[in-house]
């Protein structure tokens, strides 16, 4: 068990390193075992630099800027070990628009090399526009949910419109 | 194998029959505020054996059935199931038979709620054992939940720890 | 002292009854002291009904549902004893563009009626088309802030575009 | 009083001199992530006596100075200042003599921070005071943080009466 999780520590520091350093586009970041030199009981520390900017505790980083590394280092674990699926529910909510197109940019090459699926909540039209189909949530009976499929070409308007 | 089908029927806000197909790549979900779309997030983690009512914002489990609106009475029994593409056969031995694997989880207000693998009654954990072996689950970092998304980041590190073996 | 708070429990109650209604356009919500007779002691428990739906748990509340209730209770709170100044940190981050609209057609209002200054973040281009001055802060220099005064006819982009 | 600028300099992100004009109606504050704008909410909750590092995004109360970049040296001290217009004279006796008011905050690292009010030396209660007189201050709910909006929602009931309090 100890050397599995040594193995799987080293392969998400380095998928985490590289993601990282993408979505931020610079700055650096990696993981590290501390309080113990088992890593069965050791802790996991993380830290990151975004560009520019002095290594400091990640209570500090803006809530755009917290999303952004937790988004690389779940999507570090994903190239570890696949899930068959994945689930983001508004996650894009924090980010402005120039990194809402790094976030989608990077699931589009994600979903290229491996196999999972994706399902995408979000109310930005930046990131709908990115997405392969679409499926509307409506309550056209208030308090009653009904899934629609969205013909892509369609406006999206309707779905976010007030009832 | 591939998650290809999830069906609600009675949970939350979804009373009538609903089907969402689970197409490769990027599937978004939309629609305007209170709708509906993070009671599918929690569908999907229910049927993949979550046992917690407050992680799906309930009070106690039966407060996933439909509870009834101005125009509609209460329900008393709610069903969700997701659909496995197995024809690789990559599933454990113990379903590993067949091409599709279907597995549902019913729940009947006051009783509780039983779970079924194409058809037969298994228990929670044969479920939970089901998806762990696939690298997800109801707590998996891979269902990532609204306003959730920075808590990896905001979590103590020793809880951080937990969350990489999942992924060893 | 108690009879002070028991003021401030009617009016509270009374403008957030009203602003609630006007932000879900229907339904009804409503506060009240709970676990004892005395105001000093009590509890305040919220009720809030979204227009069609039965009446449950705030935690069964959707992120969006939430946002607008808690706006309602703050902006209530605000009419009874009006604050100089609000500050609004990034609340429209859950919110679709109906309801976006609804928070700044009620913020204008209240504007209108009080003298409390607001200073309002966001990212939302909707939100932004309805401030009375904008400033945006910049970091050309990496990791320093600087304050820029918006032109409101000038084009937010350079604002938001990645450094 | 109304509020009619906030001044920072050396404070987080905000290195040089830096002055916020908050004028009547809506202020808009927009930027990219990281750039700075949740520091001007914590600057103004600073300068208005807040205590607590941990509500600052800090693990001490130094960790609100301009800790430096790639580019520059940290520094050693931070300064916020917020002037009042009270033309009206409506602040509480012991300040109501001048047209402005303006309070200052100062830090020097390891050593802690002074307050000022129009130059005189004060105590952080004396701060905290004026701006309770005001119906404003570091934990009211009128200085939403990024994040809390439905904090009021989530709260447990005996805090929420606490809230109430405030607008008493
Ligand atoms: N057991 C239940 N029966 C009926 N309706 C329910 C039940 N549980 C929750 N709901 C309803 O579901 C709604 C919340 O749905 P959900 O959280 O999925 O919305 P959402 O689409 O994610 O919205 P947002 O964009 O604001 O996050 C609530 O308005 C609530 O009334
Ligand atoms: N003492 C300090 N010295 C220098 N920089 C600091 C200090 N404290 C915080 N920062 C920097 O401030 C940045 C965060 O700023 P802030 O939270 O205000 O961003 P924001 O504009 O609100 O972004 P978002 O839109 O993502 O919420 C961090 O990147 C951090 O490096
Ligand atoms: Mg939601
Ligand atoms: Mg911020």
């Amino acid at each position: 068990a100890r050397e599995r999780l040594q193995q799987a520590f080293d392969s998400v520091n380095a998928h985490f390193q590289v993601l990282f350093t993408r979505l931020f586009g610079g700055g650096s970041a990696h993981l590290a075992f501390v309080d113990s030199t088992d890593p069965l009981e050791a802790s996991l520390e993380i830290f990151a630099q975004p560009p520019g900017k002095s290594l400091q505790s990640l209570s500090l980083l803006s809530g755009g800027e917290k999303t952004l590394a937790s988004t690389a280092l779940i999507f570090a674990m994903f190239l570890t070990n696949p899930a068959p699926i994945c689930v983001l529910d508004e996650i894009d909510a924090p980010l402005d628009d120039a990194n809402v197109d790094r976030v989608c940019t990077m699931l589009e090459e994600i979903v290229k090399i491996s196999k999972t699926r994706f399902l995408v909540i979000t109310h930005h039209r930046l990131t709908m526009a990115r997405m392969d189909r679409l499926y509307g949530v409506t309550m056209s009976e208030r308090g009653v949910s009904q899934l629609v499929s969205v013909d892509l070409q369609g406006k999206f308007d309707f779905l976010e419109a007030a009832e | 194998s591939n998650f290809s089908r999830l069906r609600l029927h009675g949970f939350k806000s979804f009373v009538e029959k609903s089907d969402l197909d689970i197409g490769p790549g990027l599937t978004g979900i939309v629609g305007p505020n209170g709708c509906g779309k993070s009671n599918l997030v929690e569908a999907l983690s229910w049927v993949m054996g979550e046992t917690s009512a407050k992680r799906l914002r309930g009070n106690g489990m039966d407060d996933v059935i439909f509870n009834g609106t101005t125009g509609r009475p209460a329900r008393n029994s709610a069903e969700v199931s997701v659909v496995l593409d197995n024809s690789e056969r990559t599933a454990p031995a113990l379903f590993n038979n067949t091409d599709e694997i279907e597995v549902v989880r019913r729940i009947q207000r006051d009783v509780g709620s039983n779970y079924y693998v194409n058809g037969k009654s298994v228990r929670a954990r044969d479920v939970q054992m089901l998806f762990a072996d696939m690298a997800i689950g109801a707590h998996s970092a891979a269902i990532v939940s609204q306003g959730r998304i920075a808590a990896i980041i905001n979590a103590k590190p020793a809880e951080r720890r937990q969350v990489l073996e999942e992924s060893a």
